[in-house]
């Protein structure tokens, strides 16, 4: 922990505190974008699963339930207390104009890749069509990386290892579920479920 | 090696 860190910390924090009072004392979220703070909310549950899985500090762990509990608390206010200042119209910014690029670029630096909808298919034995649709076209998004890096590869003669591993080893996760989707969804009854 | 203690930026 350095001095940047905790001032940043509490920075954000001050941030979060001050957009749910100018909401809560005004009554009104005229002039917020809820999008915004839907995707916060989003990406703090995404990025805060590690509460679950790995304590590191008192302080870590405070923020982080901090963080989600006020994200959630400005989303409900501008979703449902105070709906009726929302004007959605202003809020018009493309959700998916984001999503898409970070989407790929989470794909590109990570980890470990473990998406919960594939989990889930595996879990439940099932995923709604839409689910299916969804999952399809991330898998296929892998598959064209591979044509992509190949492309690169021989043309430009450009390899970035980290990029062309992780890619090769989610596309290798996606290999059941695209025998599945084809099988079933394509061919079948538009419902995936594990035979 | 990923090291989750070392990746504990909020």
């Amino acid at each position: 922990m350095n001095i940047f860190r905790l001032s940043g910390d509490l920075c954000h924090l001050v941030a979060i505190i001050i957009l749910f009072l100018k909401i809560w004392k005004s009554k009104s979220c005229a002039g917020i974008s809820g999008k915004s703070q839907v995707l916060f909310a989003v990406v703090f549950t995404t990025r805060y699963l590690d509460l679950f899985t790995s304590f590191i500090s008192i302080y870590n762990t405070v923020m982080k339930v901090v963080y989600l509990a006020s994200a959630y608390a400005t989303v409900s206010l501008i979703y449902l207390r105070f709906r009726s200042t929302f004007d959605s119209e202003s809020d018009s910014f493309r959700v998916e104009f984001l999503l898409v690029p970070v989407a790929g670029l989470s794909f590109l630096e990570n980890y470990a890749f473990t998406p919960l909808e594939l989990f889930m298919i595996t879990k439940t034995g099932e995923a709604a069509s839409i689910t299916t649709h969804y999952l399809f076209f991330l898998g296929l998004y892998r598959a064209l990386y591979l044509g992509n890096w190949l492309w690169r590869y021989h043309v430009e003669e450009f390899f970035d290892q980290i990029a062309v591993v992780s890619g090769v080893v989610q596309t290798i996760f996606y290999c059941d579920f695209f025998y599945l989707y084809f099988t079933r969804v394509i061919r079948g009854s538009g419902k995936m479920s594990l035979p | 090696e990923y090291n989750v203690y070392n990746h504990d930026e909020l």
